[in-house]
């Protein structure tokens, strides 16, 4: 049924998008076929040329993901199970086109507002999204004695081409984000599930929005607290990371054998005697265990 | 005693087609059993490396050998097993013995760059073989 349920979809998404079944070699793969991993293995195995000539991402953006690489999955790139086991694709975007409105005010800590567009046209329709955020990083280390409150202002425009809708179709939404910046500390996240999943989930292919931050000093910190103010400039135009859950026959369901695999305790529950053990001693062996863990 | 043992057979004229050796082989398990074997690649080597970010090395192993013929209980493989190899030795030998193949995977975890520059991290089912069975 799981791999059913992926095929009745890749088919919808493929009449959705035209896009190939990612497995039949019987017509040549053109750039709109690829819809994930395996079809470029089997289009370099197909016409036996090393992958077509890729943009190159940003350097920021690939030293982020190979340090989510290394959290998720060990060296020789088995899943790790200490991830979540709900979504199996986390994909990071970079905006293609950026453009600064409103120039930044250093006294009250206000992010010059950046016009953001994203090509979400990787995003395949078996992809369905569970969380998306904006990553800021700042262009150097710096560090800040305690929290910082922020407010986050995004508003979601229709593409430019589509003009003759009234500005009224933008959507606004303000997000009183708060997070706490420690010493060194390079990225952070503004998470905007609730306006992006509307638009992933109709297979948007780009989003346009502008972003407008404003960070003030923590509550009751005077001023001699802070030995700089925060200095929004350092704050680079933020990536868009979205992750995923990929329902395709292919891809690894973490979740799927999670909840169907039986723990040990339940079958020595089963065994009856097994799992019984005195109560002073559980108990003192829970205890130790418990210290040792600590 | 082998030499004594093998003196005497030939002085009771055993067949010389007969050969103990030969004829204890069939029943030892065979040399080159069905079992999993490494072969670790980097996608450097497939020239891959330009959209692979990670892992570096890869090792998809694989099954190979020869399926003993009581291979019931060691791999796991239905009684068609047994009946196919039975096919093969008395009845027919152009229907092939068992096939040593995996039974059993485990999934790989991918960073690639996309071709529109962005950057994807999936996790596949079924990349890694991890146990064999005779089929």
């Amino acid at each position: 049924s799981q791999a059913s349920r992926g095929e009745t979809q890749i088919a919808a998404g493929a009449e959705l998008k035209s896009k190939a079944e990612p497995w039949s070699l019987l017509r040549p793969l053109d750039e709109r076929d690829r819809s994930d991993f395996l079809s470029p293995v089997f289009r370099v195995l197909y016409d036996g040329q090393g992958g077509t000539p890729r943009l190159q991402p940003d350097s920021r953006a690939l030293r982020y993901m190979k340090r989510l690489y290394k959290t998720y999955a060990t060296k020789e790139g088995i899943p790790k199970s200490n991830r979540s086991p709900f979504y199996n694709t986390v994909r990071l975007f970079t905006s293609c086109a950026q453009r600064k409105r409103a120039p930044g005010d250093q006294a009250t800590g206000s992010v010059p507002s950046v016009d953001l567009l994203f090509n979400l046209d990787r995003v395949t329709a078996v992809e369905n999204l569970l969380k998306s955020v904006l990553l800021y990083t700042f262009s150097n280390s710096i560090s800040f004695p305690s929290a910082v409150k922020c407010v986050c202002n995004l508003v979601i425009k229709e593409p430019e081409f589509s003009s003759r809708i009234p500005s009224r179709a933008q959507s606004s939404f303000n997000f009183n984000l708060q997070f706490e910046i420690k010493k060194k500390y390079r990225w952070f996240e503004v998470d905007v599930t609730t306006p992006l999943r509307p638009l992933v989930a109709s297979n948007k292919r780009s989003i346009h929005m502008s972003v407008n931050l404003t960070c003030e000093r923590g509550q009751g910190q005077d001023s001699s607290a802070w030995d700089k103010p925060f200095n929004v400039t350092l704050l680079v135009p933020p990536s868009l990371l979205l992750y995923l859950n990929d329902t395709s026959a292919q891809a690894y369901h973490g979740w799927y054998s999670l909840r169907y695999k039986r723990r040990p305790s339940q079958r020595a529950d089963q065994n009856g005697g097994l799992s019984v053990c005195s109560k002073g001693k559980g108990s003192a062996e829970g205890v130790r265990s418990s210290r040792h863990r600590r | 005693g082998w030499e004594t043992v093998s003196l005497a057979l030939n002085k009771t004229l055993v067949p010389t087609s007969l050969n103990l050796s030969e004829y204890f082989k069939q029943f030892v398990f065979p040399q080159h059993e069905c079992e999993l074997h490494d072969f670790r690649l980097s996608f450097s080597q497939l020239k891959w490396d330009n959209w692979i970010v990670a892992p570096h090395r890869y090792n998809p192993r694989y099954c190979k050998g020869e399926c003993p013929r009581a291979v019931g209980y060691r791999y796991g493989s239905p009684v068609h097993t047994m009946v196919q190899n039975i096919i093969h030795e008395k009845l027919d030998s152009s229907v092939p013995r068992p096939s040593c193949v995996p039974a059993k995977y485990s999934p790989l975890s991918v960073l690639t760059i996309e071709p529109d520059g962005s950057i994807a991290y999936k996790e596949y089912e079924d990349m890694i073989a991890t146990q064999c069975t005779c089929r």
